[in-house]
C-alpha cells in the first residue's frame, strides 16, 4: 500500500470524522 | 522560510535542524464542552520530557529508517494476514512466547502525549498511534520484565479505581481482533498480549482504570492493557495510546463524548510542538477526502496523483488503486508504489539539479549535500486525493535531514507495485 506517513503530515492539521468516513486536512494547522 | 512562490519554497539550509530548545506552538489549546486538546511532542527533541537528561538514548537517523522500515512491512503483513482469523493461545506471564503470525505496528511511531492514569492520577506519557488499537502501560510490579522509561510505571494496587477484567468477559474475547492475539487468561484475570512487526512486545492484565484527558476530561473505566512483560523499542516512553478503528480503541471508547471524531498536528520539528484534540474543530479550511475501505484497522486513504513544482506527473490511476492506501501518525516516511516513487524522484531530482548529490541514507536515495549554500530552494511537492482533494506538503514534510552534508528527500518506493 501507500502510506502518507508523519513526515508529510507536519504542520497540517489531519481531521479524522470517523462517522462522516472522511479524513480532512488544513494547511499550517499547528499555529 | 524566507520566501515562497507557486511552485518552490526558499529556506535557511540552518532550518532544516530542530533547534536546541523547546518552542511552543503559537496555537492555543482551547477545551470547551465538545473538544478537549493534549499537547504533542516528538518523543527525542527538546519539547518532551522523556529527552531532559537523556538518560534514555535517541536512536540514531537510520536506525529511525530501519524501524519505519519494520513498521511498514508489519503494516503489509496485517492487511496481508487481517487479525480476525485467531490463532494458538498465547503463553502468559511465564514466557516472552507469544505468536508472531502477524505483527501489530510500532517502529519508530515517535510523537507522545502525556493523560493522566488511575486515581489519584499518574502523568503518562504515551506514543499516540492511529494504527493501534489497545491503549496499554507498564504496570507494578513489573511481574517478567519492564523497559526504561522515564515516568514512574504505573502501580494497580495504589489506584482506587482500577479493575482486572475477568476471563469470562465478552470484552476479554473481543481482544482477539484488537491486538491478533487470542487473549490468555491467569487465576481469572484476562491476559492481553500485543507482538509488534519489530519483535517488541508487551503482556499483561487487561483491565480498566480512570483516563484524565484534561482536569475538565477524564473517562471512567477505559479498558486498557496494564503490561507486565514489556520489551522492545519505545524509547523511554510509558506506552502506547491507541487511536485505531476496533472498538477497544480510544477513539471507540470516547465516542459516547467525541463521537469518533479527532484532530492532530504534528510539528514542523522537534524542537516546537502540535496538538492532539479529541471532538470537532473549527474545519473551515479543511479539505476533506472519503476514508477508503482498505481495511477495517487502518485509515484507508485513495491517492491518485502527485505533483513537483507546480507540475503534476504523468502517473497512471492504477497504480495507485492497484494496492490502495493509507494514513498513518507512526509511519515516518511516506511509501509510494515504485512506479510513482520513480516519476517523484526523477522530477525532484530534475528540479534540484543545481545542487550536489550524495550517498543515500537507507531506504532513502535521493540525498543532497547543502554544506555550501546558506539558502535553498526547493520544489513544492503535492498530494491528490479521492474527491478532487490536492494537499500540498509543507516545506518541513519533503527532506529528512541526517546532517547538513547529507539531506535526503524523505519519500520512499514499496518494493512491489502490489505491495
Amino acid at each position: 500500500v501507500s502510506i502518507f506517513g508523519n513526515v508529510q503530515q507536519k504542520t497540517l492539521e489531519v481531521f479524522y470524522d470517523g462517522p462522516a468516513g472522511k479524513v480532512g486536512f488544513a494547511s499550517g494547522g499547528c499555529s | 522560510k524566507i520566501a515562497e512562490n507557486h511552485h518552490s519554497h526558499t529556506i535557511e539550509a540552518s532550518s532544516l535542524f530542530p533547534s536546541t530548545s523547546c518552542k511552543s506552538s503559537t496555537k492555543i489549546l482551547s477545551n470547551n464542552d465538545n473538544k478537549t486538546s493534549l499537547k504533542v511532542v516528538h518523543k527525542h527533541g527538546p519539547c518532551s520530557k522523556l529527552n531532559q537528561e537523556k538518560t534514555i538514548a535517541a536512536p540514531t537517523d537510520t536506525e529511525i529508517l530501519l524501524q519505519d522500515q519494520s513498521r511498514v512491512k508489519s503494516i503489509h503483513s496485517r492487511l496481508s494476514n487481517p487479525k480476525t482469523s485467531g490463532g494458538n493461545d498465547v503463553k502468559v506471564i511465564d514466557s516472552t512466547t507469544i505468536p508472531a503470525k502477524d505483527g501489530n505496528v510500532i517502529g519508530s511511531a515517535s510523537y507522545i502525549v502525556t493523560v493522566g492514569l488511575g486515581t489519584p492520577q499518574k502523568e503518562l506519557s504515551l506514543i499516540f498511534d492511529t494504527a493501534s488499537d489497545i491503549t496499554w502501560t507498564q504496570c507494578k510490579p513489573c511481574a517478567i520484565s519492564c523497559y526504561d522509561q522515564k515516568e514512574q510505571i504505573f502501580d494497580p494496587s495504589q489506584s482506587t479505581s482500577y479493575t482486572n477484567i475477568s476471563c469470562s468477559s465478552s470484552i476479554c474475547s473481543s481482544l482477539t481482533s484488537a491486538t491478533g492475539t487470542p487473549p490468555g487468561c491467569v487465576s481469572s484475570t484476562c491476559v492481553y498480549a500485543i507482538q509488534y512487526g519489530d519483535g517488541s512486545f508487551t503482556i499483561g492484565f487487561f483491565g480498566t482504570e480512570k483516563l484524565t484527558l484534561t482536569p475538565t476530561d477524564a473517562f471512567n473505566n477505559i479498558y486498557f492493557g496494564c503490561g507486565q512483560n514489556n520489551q522492545g523499542l519505545f524509547g523511554g516512553s510509558a506506552g502506547i495510546l491507541g487511536l485505531g478503528r476496533d472498538k477497544l480503541s480510544f477513539v471507540s471508547q470516547t465516542a459516547h463524548k467525541y463521537n469518533k471524531i479527532f484532530s492532530y498536528c504534528l510539528p514542523s520539528s522537534s524542537s516546537s510542538t502540535g496538538f492532539l484534540t479529541f471532538g470537532c474543530s473549527d474545519t473551515k479550511n479543511a479539505k476533506f477526502t472519503p476514508l477508503s475501505t482498505i481495511s477495517a484497522g487502518f485509515y484507508g486513504l485513495d491517492f491518485t496523483g502527485i505533483s513537483v513544482g507546480g507540475t503534476k506527473l504523468a502517473i497512471s490511476a492504477s497504480v495507485f488503486s492497484t494496492a490502495g492506501g493509507l494514513i498513518d501518525s507512526g509511519t515516518v516516511i511516506t511509501r509510494l508504489p515504485p512506479a510513482a516513487y520513480s516519476a517523484l524522484r526523477a522530477s525532484f531530482r530534475k528540479l534540484m539539479s543545481k545542487y550536489p548529490m550524495t550517498k543515500a541514507l537507507s531506504i532513502l536515495d535521493t540525498c543532497y549535500d547543502f554544506s555550501n549554500y546558506s539558502t535553498i530552494s526547493v520544489p513544492k511537492i503535492g498530494f491528490f486525493f479521492s474527491g478532487g482533494v490536492e494537499v500540498d506538503i509543507d516545506v518541513s514534510g519533503v527532506f529528512f535531514a541526517s546532517s547538513i552534508s547529507q539531506v535526503c528527500l524523505a519519500f520512499a518506493g514499496n518494493k512491489n507495485a502490489t505491495d
